[in-house]
């Protein structure tokens, strides 16, 4: 493993540990789309099919757990947990994320690695993430007041994506057959749609002004 | 190729 794809796990862990420290600490879930954390829990669901029947380390492993167990507790907390339910902006989160699922399982079907069940599910978990992120970022765009800890969230969502795409680089140049185009090009669309977050993130940043999205 | 693919990334 190198050091890119360590530190894009890392960011992706760390993603999760600053949204559940928002939602189990502050008790809140404000600015957070449930629609969106509900799409991660199908697509890790769907990509770690695989958990107790193919081992490839216990990095592997741990991580995986750690990942579903993350995205349906948040799923949980946000849908059934008496305090932090009532502080979800369900009137601004309002993408018919329903719609994204069908589409990217046809287009797994029709686009795989291999035409098995455990690779049509993989190729639908990557296309599914790809736009996993979509109702998020429309809610962050309705968001008046985007706290620190929702930007933090999406900023290290998106910054896993980066490191992921310069591991594939990485990976390209060091192992002979290193092609994998499905999650190449799923990755690279993916990672553009940070684009727009990244810019204003890094300006308000930069300007050291409270982020906010143009609608 | 073999017929499982390796998929080593999460």
């Amino acid at each position: 493993m190198n050091a890119f794809r360590l530190a894009g796990d890392m960011t992706h862990l760390l993603s999760v540990v600053v949204l559940l420290l928002k939602i189990h600490t502050i008790k809140s879930c404000a600015g957070i789309s449930l629609k969106t954390q509900e799409l991660y829990a199908l697509v890790f669901a769907a990509r770690y099919l695989d958990l107790f029947i193919h081992f490839i380390s216990l990095y592997n492993t741990v991580m995986k757990l750690v990942f579903l167990a993350s995205s349906f507790s948040i799923v949980w907390y946000m849908r059934r947990h008496k305090i932090v339910r009532r502080t979800y902006d369900k009137d601004h989160d309002t993408f018919r994320h329903h719609f994204l699922v069908l589409p990217c399982l046809a287009l797994a079907l029709l686009i795989n690695e291999r035409f098995t069940f455990r690779e049509v599910m993989w190729a639908f978990s990557i296309y599914l993430e790809a736009v996993a992120i979509l109702p998020q970022l429309v809610l962050l765009q309705r968001t008046r007041n985007i706290d620190n800890l929702t930007g933090q969230y999406v900023f290290f969502l998106g910054a896993y994506r980066v490191l992921y795409i310069l591991n594939w680089i990485y990976r390209y140049f060091t192992e002979p057959h290193f092609v994998h185009w499905i999650s190449w090009v799923a990755g690279i669309v993916q990672t553009l749609l940070y684009a727009d977050f990244f810019y204003y993130y890094i300006m308000s940043w930069k300007n050291n002004v409270k982020l906010e999205l143009p609608a | 190729r073999s017929d499982t693919v390796e998929h080593d990334e999460l």
